[in-house]
This record gives C-alpha cells, structure tokens and sequence, in this order.
C-alpha cells in the first residue's frame, strides 16, 4: 500500500509543501 | 476524570483544526456575509474569469502554463485540482494532530487518508458555499454557481452535487468547533477497506464520536437531533465521493487532461 500511495506516505512522515509536490 | 479527557480531546482537535486550515467557515462567513474591506472579486463569465486566472490564481495556472490556451473546463478542472491537492496536504497535517493518529500501522494511516480526505474536503467545502456560488483562491474571488452550471460537460456536472449537498450541510449549522471533530470522526473511520488494526481505529472512532455528540449537546442544545443528522451526512458524503470518483475519470478521458500524481494515488483502485 505505502508503494502505491508514494506521496501520501510522504506527506504523513514529513512536512511537505503542496508546491514541492 | 472522563468528562475532562473529552473536553481536552474536543480541544486538541479544535486546535489543530484552526491551526492547519487556510480557510475555516468563521473567515469564510465573514466575506460571504460582506463583513470585509474589500469584498471578493466575482467570476461570473468568460471575462471575468480571465481577469482572476490573471491576477488571483496566476500562481496556479502560471504553474501550469501549458493550459494557458486550453479551454476554460480544462482550466477550471486544473485550479480545483490544485485546491483539492492544497487540502490533502492540510488534512494529512491535521490528522497527524488528531490523538492517536500518529501511532498507528503506517499503512492504515494511508488507508485512513486515501478514503477520507475527499469527504473532509467536501464537507468543508460547503463552508465556503451559499446558494448562488464558491469561495475561491482564499477567499479573494467568488464563482458563481450558474457559470459553474453554464460550463461544458461533463465539467458543468461537477460543482453542482456539492452545491446540492452543501446546502442541506449549512442548514445544521454547524460552527468550526462542531466541524473539527466532524472531520476528525471522518478520517478515523473503522471500516475503510483494506485497513489492518480495525479494532484500534474503532475505538478511537468511538471515542471521537462520542465527544462529538456531547459537544453537539452542549453547543446546539436547541437541536436534539443534530447528532444522528450528522452521522446520516456521513453516509451522503460517502456518496458524493462515489460520484464524484467516476466523474473525475470521465473528466480525464474526455478533456485528455492529466491529473496531479498525488490525487491519482487516491482515486486509484478507491472504490
């Protein structure tokens, strides 16, 4: 599921930034 | 003891609500009812909707400048993607602020996200809505809910479910306080397919639930059944996700427009 969902997971382990996305 | 754990638990999610949303229906009220300064721009046709594309989203659309020649349903479709991948990032923030969330099996936690963050967004969509149009780019402009409806299909069939929905939503009245922990019950939801510790996401969807309907009692003690309408607006989220899904990737057939990777991670293999 965490392969399918890269940027999903991404956001729950750091901030992000919607414009780095 | 218990009745303090429920009231900081309502705080702490209030808290977290106000501290990771750009927009809360409080601000959105206030321009809506036109208790600012400067009232929002209106985009009620063509014209008017080159004039915000170049002064409001310049941003978003610059991003995209590609679009800049393609019609205004693939722009139009392009901005709500925008806003709806801005949303996810604040929901996933959120959510991480919601006790316990942060504890859990790391995929359930997508899981949760995936099923849950587009009925968030539509539920709180309808703060930014009355009956005649949308809050847009931070509450600087106003699109009408006829230029909306005027548009091409299938983009045209794409706000006015949620109009529809929003509608009956702000009748409950529900202020941000209400709203935090409506959220909060949304994206701690027990049956999501796929989830792999259902019984420690229930318990504390229970729990969320539970201090939800002693807050609606203390803060709409007028309307006795607020609660269980609540819980029914559950189900109607559900739906409008439904569809909302399926329009979405008739959309992309027939617009042949691309859609952000982030929001294609949670439409695939959804429902």
């Amino acid at each position: 599921l965490k392969e399918k969902h890269k940027i999903l997971h991404q956001l729950l382990q750091n901030s992000t930034s919607p414009v780095d996305l | 003891t218990q009745l303090a754990d429920q009231k900081t638990l309502a705080r702490q999610i209030y808290d977290a609500y106000l501290k990771n949303f750009s927009m809360n229906k409080a601000k959105a009220r206030t321009i809506l009812t036109g208790k600012t300064s400067t009232p929002p721009f209106v985009i009620h046709d063509m014209e008017t909707l080159q004039l915000a594309e170049q002064t409001l989203v310049a941003k978003m659309v610059g991003s995209a400048g590609a679009l800049k020649d393609r019609e205004v349903e693939v722009r139009i479709f392009h901005c709500c993607q925008c806003t709806s991948v801005e949303t996810v990032t604040e929901l996933t923030e959120f959510a991480k602020s919601v006790p316990g969330f942060s504890s859990l099996d790391l995929n359930d936690q997508v899981t949760l996200l995936k099923y849950g963050v587009y009925e968030a967004i539509f539920a709180m969509l309808a703060s930014c809505m009355n009956k005649d149009g949308l809050l847009v780019a931070y509450g600087s402009g106003f699109i009408t809910r006829e230029f909306l409806k005027s548009l091409r299909r299938p983009v045209s069939d794409m706000m006015e479910p949620k109009f529809q929905f929003a509608m009956k939503f702000n009748a409950l009245e529900l202020d941000d306080s209400d709203l935090a922990l409506f959220v909060a019950a949304i994206i701690c939801c027990g049956d999501r397919p796929g989830l792999v510790n259902v019984t420690h996401i229930e318990e504390m969807q229970e729990n969320i639930v539970h201090v939800l309907q002693l807050h609606l009692l203390a803060n709409h003690p007028d309307d006795t059944f607020l609660f269980p309408k609540l819980l029914q607006k559950l189900a109607d989220l559900r739906e409008l996700v439904t569809e909302h899904a399926q329009l979405v990737q008739e959309i992309k057939k027939t617009e042949d427009t691309s859609l952000h990777p982030l929001l294609q991670e949670i439409y695939r293999d959804m429902y």
